[in-house]
């Protein structure tokens, strides 16, 4: 699951991950 | 000494709900009602106020690079448009702001107490399922009968604007503007809502769970939190918990012709990307 929400999970981990990649 | 803890943890959901979502209810309500000091928003009527309102939109900026691809991939263009072009670019700014919402409804997630010890798998389904659902709730405020605030309350869309609109676009909205009106009527404040947000995020009945029963008990705890915040802050509303719980079967069904709908733009229109966020949402959703 976490492999197919790559974002998700990374802005779970760190609250500074842009979201327009 | 219960009850302590749960209006403890009213205080505390209501502190991160303020950090993390910049537009209020209470500051959205003032802004339609004309009870600012701020000046009016700018409405959007028509096709014409469309394309002169998008200096008005301030979304994240694009980085640079992204833009130019952007600009090719998903048909960005300059103002002077045909309606067609502008409908799109429209949406593709309503994506943006889309997925920063699904960033501070994360943030609001990770600050409910107990969220981040749960499965990491668990955190990714609850915010997959749970996501669009808080973000509908969280649109109802700004919206009356006549149109909805957009660009952080500084445009007024009008809702026939929105019906003009080609399909599916005049159909994405009035199924919000239909649930809004009815929700709005429960008169729910931003300390009610915090508490309602935090119990949808806390469903444990999401599909592909891994351990169930944390999520469950978290859950209970807010609800009865939500329960006596709604009995103190509402004394006269019979039955106001019952039916805001009821609100929760209604999200379902339009998350699930709001997943719908974009599965059918991305059919239709050839000119439409979807956000790597959002399509990471709704992959698999219903």
């Amino acid at each position: 699951l976490k492999e197919k929400h790559k974002i998700l999970h990374r802005l779970l981990q760190n609250s500074t991950t842009p979201v327009d990649l | 000494p219960e009850s302590a803890d749960l209006r403890a943890l009213a205080k505390h959901l209501y502190e991160s709900y303020l950090k993390y979502f910049p537009l209020t209810k209470a500051k959205a309500r003032a802004i339609l009602s004309g009870k600012t000091s701020d000046s009016s928003p700018f409405v959007i009527h028509d096709m014409r106020s469309l394309s002169e309102g998008e200096q008005f939109i301030n979304c994240r900026q694009i980085p640079p690079s992204l833009a130019n691809q952007q600009q090719s991939d998903c048909g960005l263009l300059h103002p002077g448009d045909s309606a067609e072009e502008v409908e799109v670019r429209f949406f593709q700014r309503c994506q943006s702001r889309s997925a920063e919402a699904v960033r501070e409804v994360t943030e609001f997630a990770k600050s409910i107490p107990g969220f981040m010890e749960l499965d990491l798998n668990d955190q990714v389904t609850l915010l997959k399922y749970g996501v669009i659902e808080v973000l509908i709730i969280m649109m109802a405020p700004l919206m009356n009968k006549d149109g909805t605030l957009i660009a952080y309350g500084q445009i007024f869309m009008t809702r026939e604007f929105l019906k003009s609109l080609r399909k599916p676009f005049c159909q994405m909205m009035e199924p919000k503007f239909e649930f809004s009106v009815k929700f709005n009527m429960l008169e729910m404040d931003d300390s009610d809502m915090a508490l309602f947000l935090a119990v949808i995020i806390l469903s444990g009945d999401r599909p592909g769970l891994l351990n169930v029963k944390p999520i469950e008990d978290l859950q209970e705890t807010v609800l009865h939190s939500l329960e006596l915040q709604l009995k103190m802050n509402h004394p006269d509303s019979l039955q106001l918990f019952a039916k805001v719980l009821q609100k929760m079967t209604d999200l379902r069904q339009l998350v699930s012709d709001h997943v719908h709908f974009i599965q059918l733009l991305k059919k239709t229109e050839v000119d439409i990307c979807l956000h790597p966020l959002l399509q990471e949402i709704i992959r698999d959703l219903y």
